[in-house]
């Protein structure tokens, strides 16, 4: 379902090349709940950024259902990056301009659905995530917390078959946290959505089947839970 | 050393007020060092920019070494902001445009360093948060993780009395948190610098004296430990 070879991502800095992601190999199978974690700068992002083709590997082969994705063109990957998976950044990435409820529904105006059904979609969703009520804060008008569950909201709405997370609880308490989490495992074990979570908390991480670790742009371990 | 007394804060939604804090009593001594817990929404943030001169409260009386905040001119304001506090916002702040070391060195610029005491500083608090190498690189450049500690490091930077701290491990994998305490933990022993840190992870709020919890917008529970 997921597979990956070999990937390497090197960075320029001046005329140095940083090594970010050195030779990693990995595969997920459909409606697996894998954990990433590893130290602060050791290439979780790096990693997820390639997995949602939001970015290019300096090396390695990444097959998805099946196909290379090194090597479709931009309409397919635009098709993959807004139908299959849904993202929910380290940083949000909310526009800032716009209420929460516009910010969720934007994957969905390219689905030719209704802005009736885009909004009764949108507003299920912030429900979902226990923003009811807020629909219509914008991102300044919200707690941090508040508009990380916009974002995770987001990449709910689309019923992406894979939704990659990256550290989605880290503004959030534990009950807020462990809220999503419960909404995270229901989606993994009735609808078979593949997740691919980054965290350093060790309690959110065992929600999941499965726990990756990272170090320094490799993986040293790979263990069932 | 910081009073409150019956602090609130409403935001206006349209023709609805929201009250974010309703009415907030607290007294922190000098050296203290008290962790902030509460519900994502509970008022964590609102509270702490009121703290940090960085908004005012629509109620209640602000008292700091004495002085009554509200009466305060801006000039009197930009002192205490610039040099008794240092903040770290729960979103990091930095700019976008400049490295690490320039981002660390700007609460510098007010105070008649040279550039050479300025870069010498500046690369002293960043190998302190472990970000030795990284100081070239602009926020872009640099891991969610590795961006919060440039946050924390431009708070330290100008030895300020006071360190406001919200969520400041919120993106970081426990052992880089933990030396991160270590290191409020020595500032707040050593050099009796008061700290006040939103955490919503009990192991990061028990290298604190005392825990106050708030839920929506009130105090509920303040505890020593
Ligand atoms: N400008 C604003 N207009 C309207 N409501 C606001 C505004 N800013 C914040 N709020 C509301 O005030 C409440 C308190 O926000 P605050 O940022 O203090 O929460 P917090 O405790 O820091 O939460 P978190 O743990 O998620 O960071 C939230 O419910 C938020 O929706
Ligand atoms: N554009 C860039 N140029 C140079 N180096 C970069 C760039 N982007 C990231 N890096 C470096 O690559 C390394 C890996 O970054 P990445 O964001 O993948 O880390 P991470 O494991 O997600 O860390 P965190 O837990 O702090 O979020 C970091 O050390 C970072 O400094
Ligand atoms: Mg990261
Ligand atoms: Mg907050």
């Amino acid at each position: 379902f997921i597979k990956v070879i070999d990937i390497a991502k090197k960075y320029k800095m001046g005329d140095v090349d940083f090594p970010a992601l050195k030779g990693v190999s990995l595969a997920i199978d459909r409606g697996e709940f894998v954990a990433i974690m590893g130290p602060s700068g050791s290439g979780k992002s790096t990693f997820m950024n390639i997995l949602g083709c939001l970015d290019v590997p300096t090396d390695g082969r990444y097959f998805l259902e099946g196909q290379e994705v090194g090597s479709l063109d931009k309409d397919d990957l635009a098709v993959i990056r807004n139908k299959k998976i849904g993202f929910v950044f380290q940083s949000f990435n909310l526009l800032a301009r716009i209420s929460a409820i516009e910010n969720v529904e934007l994957p969905l105006l390219y689905n030719g659905l209704s802005s009736k059904d885009r909004l009764q979609r949108g507003i299920a969703v912030l429900s979902a995530v226990g923003l009811k009520g807020k629909e219509y804060h914008r991102p300044n008008q919200l707690s941090g917390g508040e508009q990380q569950r916009v974002a995770i909201a987001r990449a709910l709405v689309n019923n992406p078959s894979i939704i990659l997370a990256d550290e989605p609880t880290g503004n959030l308490d534990s009950q807020t946290s462990a809220e999503l989490m419960t909404l995270f495992k229901q989606l993994n074990k009735e609808k078979h959505i593949t997740i691919v979570m980054v965290t350093h908390e060790a309690d959110i991480a065992s929600y999941a089947d499965r726990r990756v670790c990272f170090k320094d742009g490799e993986i040293i371990k790979d263990e069932c839970q």
